[in-house]
């Protein structure tokens, strides 16, 4: 219903706003309503403007920049309606170290309210999980699962 | 709810057994190198919660999901998931709202049949998508990220977006 | 032929003329924090060279690789890339054969104009490509990976992996 | 001309034979002109088995196998016919740390042939450059480079 729909958007919103300046380290975001007669029509726009830089459109933001912008959406719906978890593929591959670190800060905060699973290849990301599982092949083609203990 | 254990049995790479146990209330690191079977989990646990297109499973038929074989073991003959939810905050669907745990199993054999059941009964497809139906681990939603889908969110276009939103609704 | 220098001058966020001399027969590495500019030289690279496409330079509109201003500057009114090539050892084309060096210049306007010149010489935006025309680094081919874009010949079709052995040929 | 291509394509797929083992130390692959009456109507299929693995579908390669598999490909082509330079930007992201020493291991093997411009944020790959220039934003929104002395 129209209703639901809006107040979901403002919702997200809302909580978009909050997390872009915090994980770009200033700047700011929003989603946009395209332009509909009928809000069960209107699509959802991104704005985003990085720390320093102008408005300007969403594809001339770079491959780093693209991902944090995702990771702060998709964050934001996860804040507004929670799941049981959340699978993050090496989301942190295209990310410096600066912003690996603003990541999983921002993750480390949400952990009250949720259970994450994260695949990495980056060291940094690798020192704030409370479990560690391996994945090796030592017998070729043939998956095994080693759980390491990181108080070690 | 809560993610509680993933159990794989003749899964893509995994042939044998393999059980993990998640943090419950933190994060659990899955880590090793290219090709050893990480992005297989995330495919299982898409599989088990009903995922019916084997393309988003990077494979071209349903059957790619059975171990296949490697240079020391024979393919087999059926997959299995196993996917463990713990409910003791009661925060499942209604129609589970007092069990205690939900396990959602999901079975395919290289005949082609498949066998689905929550907590070891028998059910449909359709039922083994309803324990998380409400959560965004429903279908292709925002709780699950594949490798290099990340910026997906980014590059589609708004109607497109439109969707997440109405699956957070 | 080897490369020898870029310039870039109002290239995206090149608002100031910058200057890039490149190892010859070596390793030249380009690191630096999400943002900064890595892969408008990449863009600045394929521009020069002759892509026509703005989409294919991330942009909606070709006036989208002119500088545009940021928190502190003004928009420039132009955006001008040069590329030098050292023929020492004289593999450049036949026409460009007595050449020492080979610079290719493009300019483009805030008003939708376009320069082009070889060696200070105007010229059409077809002779621009000659330089690099029978190369790897010609049209789309292989020696330029744009970032995100490394496996797009896996993904492929067979059909549009064998352009890329036309390109070869 | 169907000769040219033919020529191209059998030496193409030498050269990809020779590097996959290489740079997947072991395994083997090779390129397979698809099925087609007429040889200049033919598409090129890529047939990969990382070693210790049954010979599969190229969907079911991971992010990283298919990165590599890739490049060994990229390689191959330049192999055959040099070009004046090659420029990579980040195509080390999906790979681990011991496909990362595979791949500039492989590159520093090819410096004799041409020039490599890597962009990365590997730690690993930044130790094989000749040259390092980092680009920064001081001014933010404004691009400025910096060449850094490998030597010292
Ligand atoms: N049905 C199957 N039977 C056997 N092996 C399979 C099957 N399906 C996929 N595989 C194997 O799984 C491997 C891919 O695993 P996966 O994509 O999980 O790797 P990964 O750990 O995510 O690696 P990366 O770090 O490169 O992303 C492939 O090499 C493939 O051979
Ligand atoms: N015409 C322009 N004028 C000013 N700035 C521009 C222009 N076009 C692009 N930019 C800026 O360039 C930045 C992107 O740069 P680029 O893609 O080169 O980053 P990068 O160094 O490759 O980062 P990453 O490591 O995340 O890939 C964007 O933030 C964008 O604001
Ligand atoms: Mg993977
Ligand atoms: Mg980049």
């Amino acid at each position: 219903s129209r209703r639901r729909f809006k107040e979901t958007f403002d919702a997200v919103n809302e909580k978009f706003q909050e997390i872009f300046p915090v994980i770009f380290n200033g700047g700011e975001a929003k989603l946009v309503l395209t332009d509909s007669q009928d809000l069960l029509l209107a699509g959802v726009d991104i704005v985003a403007q990085p720390p320093g830089k102008k408005l300007q459109n969403l594809n001339l933001l770079s491959g780093g920049e693209k991902a944090l912008t995702a990771i702060a959406l998709i964050f934001s719906f996860f804040l507004y309606k929670p799941s049981p978890f959340c699978l993050l593929d090496e989301v942190d591959a295209p990310l410096d170290d600066a912003n690996v670190g603003r990541f999983t800060r921002l993750i480390q905060n949400m952990t009250d309210r949720s259970q994450f699973i994260i695949i990495t290849h980056n060291k940094r990301t690798m020192e704030v999980g409370d479990l560690l599982y391996g994945v090796t092949m030592e017998e070729a083609g043939v998956s095994k699962i080693v759980s390491v203990n990181l108080a070690s | 709810m809560r993610l509680k254990r993933l159990k794989l049995n003749g899964f893509k790479s995994f042939c044998d057994e393999t059980v993990l146990d998640f943090e419950q209330n933190g994060i659990t690191l899955v880590v090793g190198p290219n090709g050893c079977g990480k992005s297989n989990v995330v495919d299982a646990i898409r599989w088990v919660l009903g995922e019916q297109s084997p393309s988003f499973l990077r494979g071209q038929a349903m059957g790619d999901v059975i171990f296949n074989g490697s240079a020391t073991r024979k393919p087999v003959g059926r997959s299995e998931v196993t996917i463990l939810f713990d409910n003791v905050n009661g925060t499942a669907p209604e129609k589970y709202r007092d069990y205690e745990e939900i396990a959602v199993t999901r079975r395919l054999y290289r005949s082609g049949e498949s066998e689905y059941l929550i907590n070891k009964i028998p059910c449909r497809l359709m039922d083994i998508r309803e324990p998380v139906a409400d959560t965004g681990a429903a279908g292709r939603s925002y709780s699950i990220v594949e490798q290099g889908r990340v910026d997906e969110l980014i590059t589609a276009s708004p109607a497109e977006r439109r969707i997440y939103m109405e699956e957070a609704a």
